[in-house]
């Protein structure tokens, strides 16, 4: 899921 | 998301609101430095190259596009409205920003977290972002006086990244994974160039006087 995404933050 | 997170992006969010309000309301650009405007639109594009390529949320979405068009809206109020670029202050706005792109360029070719193309777009518009603000400062203490919306302005902008390093603190004790340590550290480093603006901001609100930042 996207929480492992490293760049969700803007 | 976390509360932290959030509140940083509703401040960056405000930040900007207050920024085209006075260009919008003022319909002059005095005492705004168009380089620090062109350097945020350069971090915004090259940040968000993802933008059509990875969906994470509607809300990352809006922000983003939100985001890019404001900062080039604004860069092109104060290059091409005829009246906002009246009000330009061109011969006091003359840091060499090109300069600061350059050295960020230089620094994310050898920091960064992969060698990828996105990957170190990302990590040079983390570390530009860092100094974006600095023709901002340096064109404020060459025009003295600051104008109430520009110096909130200011303001919201140095505080948002306050609030992000929250949410990177609140990230490191919640999560199994941090791997946010360019993000973090450039954070650290464009909240720390705010420190002598917050505190003349502080003095000005406590004395309910003018800000003035000494040249």
């Amino acid at each position: 899921n996207y929480m492992d995404y490293d760049h969700d933050e803007l | 998301m976390n509360v932290f997170r959030f509140a940083g992006d509703m401040t960056h969010l405000i930040s900007i609101l207050v920024l085209l309000l006075k260009i919008y309301t003022t319909k002059s650009c005095s005492g705004i430095s168009l380089k620090t405007q062109e350097l945020y639109a350069v971090v915004f594009v090259t940040r968000y190259l993802d933008l059509v390529t990875d969906f994470i949320s509607v809300y990352n979405t809006v922000m983003k596009v939100v985001f890019i068009s404001s900062s080039l809206a604004i860069v092109w109020c104060i290059r091409r409205h005829k009246v906002v670029r009246r009000s330009y202050d061109k011969e006091l706005d003359t840091f060499r920003h090109w300069l600061l792109v350059g050295a960020c360029a230089v620094l994310a070719l050898v920091v960064h977290e992969k060698f990828s193309f996105q990957e170190v777009c990302w990590a040079f518009s983390i570390y530009l972002e860092a100094v974006a603000i600095l023709p901002q400062l340096v064109l404020l203490q060459r025009s003295g006086n600051v104008d109430n919306l520009t110096g909130q302005y200011v303001f919201f902008l140095g505080a948002y990244r306050a609030f992000y390093i929250l949410n990177w603190i609140y990230r490191y004790y919640s999560e199994q994974h941090f791997t946010r340590w360019i993000s973090c550290v450039s954070g650290i480093v464009q909240t720390a160039l705010y420190a002598d603006f917050f505190y003349y901001y502080f003095i000005s609100w406590k004395n309910n006087s003018k800000l003035q930042l000494p040249a």
